[in-house]
């Protein structure tokens, strides 16, 4: 069965299902270790003393390296397969993460675990128009005023829900390894729990793309000192795993997203939307304006009612509103000699056929008003009646009447007999 | 009764050429 559809084949709101839609997709990174190979130290932590472990980066060797491919691989607990930077790039240098997710989501979640030691202030940002603008989502930072002017951990209001906030938790430099920082969209907005009513939120989710830049390392305070080169080398940023969590963006009219015949990701429209997020109604459906689906009602597009005369139609807000948001659609071209807003009637020098539907293609006879006889060439739309002048008679008015004549005049046909 | 149909050849369209149909 269709979830678009009830099992009365009404149609009701559908979603794509929850992905972590970075799973297998390409990240672009400003920096991996590697190029050329070099020495990285993993510093352990026994009490109070510490060590470090030394290994070599080298992109060249499938063993040794650590490429932005394991960012979005399966990640496996058991054999955890980190991406790395080049060591100790520093604050105003940043390390950045760009992932594009091919179309608009809706993003629950942002997290990334790490095998580095967190950083000290990173940034989580989104684009909603593939990568062209970036609009700020999350910071953290044990400094939050000083790296991005932001206080820490500000009130979220409704005034400011769609606003990034600042926050020094998930930066302790501890563990040194395995530490997670999640985002998590919709926590602490005050409209979340009405996200339908909320376009303000349902704005604030959406990405094209994320963008996660690192900007300082935690480090123990050691990189000045005598040993610094070995201290410098333990410091760099490694992650094991990057999620994005979210939907495709639907807008409750479709259940899931296919490639398209270009390769772009695209939802499987139904009830009639059409569009990448199934942001508009499909050709002729147009009696009433595009809206998002709800809980509540599905909001499907109507097609225009034009009695299979028109292919085309238009929606008029005025005309919506005046029938208490009903009907909005204005067929055009109504074709097979009819006229009106619906095609309902018939044009001028037309008359309709009774004993045919009105969606009939015939359903419109021509008028035939008699050239001399008729007064004009308008008939009667119910009747077929044309005007017939002083003494003509006929629905065509193509005969004198009763008492009158045929003369030789065609302004007047016909004369009384005398 | 019914009467017949005007018969276009009848008519004198000397003062009315721009009324004259076409086939006529």
């Amino acid at each position: 069965p269709d979830p678009c559809y009830d099992e009365n084949g009404n149609p009701r709101r559908c979603i794509p299902d929850f992905v972590n839609s970075a799973f297998g997709k390409d990240v672009r990174v400003s920096s991996t270790c590697g190029a050329p190979a070099t020495r990285y130290c993993v510093v352990t932590e026994k009490g109070e003393e510490r060590s470090r472990d030394c290994n070599i980066c080298d992109a060249t060797d499938p063993k040794k390296s650590h490429p932005p491919a394991y960012l979005t691989d399966l990640n496996n607990p058991h054999n955890l397969t980190c991406w790395q930077s080049d060591n100790y790039l520093q604050y105003p240098q940043n390390v950045t993460l760009t992932l594009s997710l091919g179309k608009k989501f809706e993003v629950t979640y942002v997290s990334l675990q790490f095998c580095s030691p967190r950083p000290e202030s990173m940034a989580i940002f989104k684009s909603m128009d593939y990568g062209k603008t970036w609009v700020p989502f999350q910071f953290y930072s044990t400094q939050c005023k000083r790296m991005y002017n932001k206080p820490s951990k500000a009130a979220i209001t409704k005034q400011n829900e769609q606003e990034a906030i600042c926050t020094d938790s998930h930066t302790d430099m501890q563990p040194l390894t395995g530490g997670l920082i999640a985002f998590s969209t919709l926590d602490g907005r005050p409209s979340a729990h009405d996200f339908d009513n909320s376009p303000v939120l349902q704005d604030w989710v959406t990405a094209t793309d994320i963008k996660v830049t690192f900007n300082r390392l935690h480090t123990f305070g050691d990189e000045n000192e005598d040993d610094s080169e070995l201290a410098r080398d333990s410091y760099f940023y490694a992650v094991s795993d990057l999620q994005v969590g979210g939907r495709c963006k639907c807008n409750g009219h479709a259940s899931k997203c296919v490639k398209d015949r270009e390769g772009n990701l695209v939802c499987e429209c139904k009830h009639n939307t059409a569009g990448p997020e199934c942001d508009r109604c499909k050709p002729f459906h147009y009696d009433r304006p595009w809206q998002r689906a709800t809980a509540r009602e599905a909001n499907e597009c109507v097609a225009c009612h034009c009695n299979l005369h028109a292919r085309r139609c238009r929606f008029n807000m005025e005309l919506y509103k005046l029938s208490g948001r009903r009907s909005g659609g204005v067929c055009l071209n109504c074709r097979h000699n009819t006229a009106g807003r619906h095609c309902h009637y018939c044009k001028e020098g037309y008359y309709r056929d009774m004993t045919k539907a009105i969606s009939h293609r015939r359903a419109c006879k021509a008028c035939d008003c008699h050239p001399v006889g008729a007064a004009g060439k308008t008939c009667n739309q119910t009747t077929g009646q044309c005007p017939c002048k002083d003494g003509v008679t006929g629905i065509t008015c193509n005969r004198c009447a009763k008492g009158y004549q045929q003369s030789r005049s065609p302004i007047a046909p016909c004369i009384k007999i005398p | 009764e019914v009467m017949p149909t005007l018969d276009m050849a009848l008519f004198d369209w000397t003062d009315y050429e721009d009324m004259k149909p076409v086939d006529t």
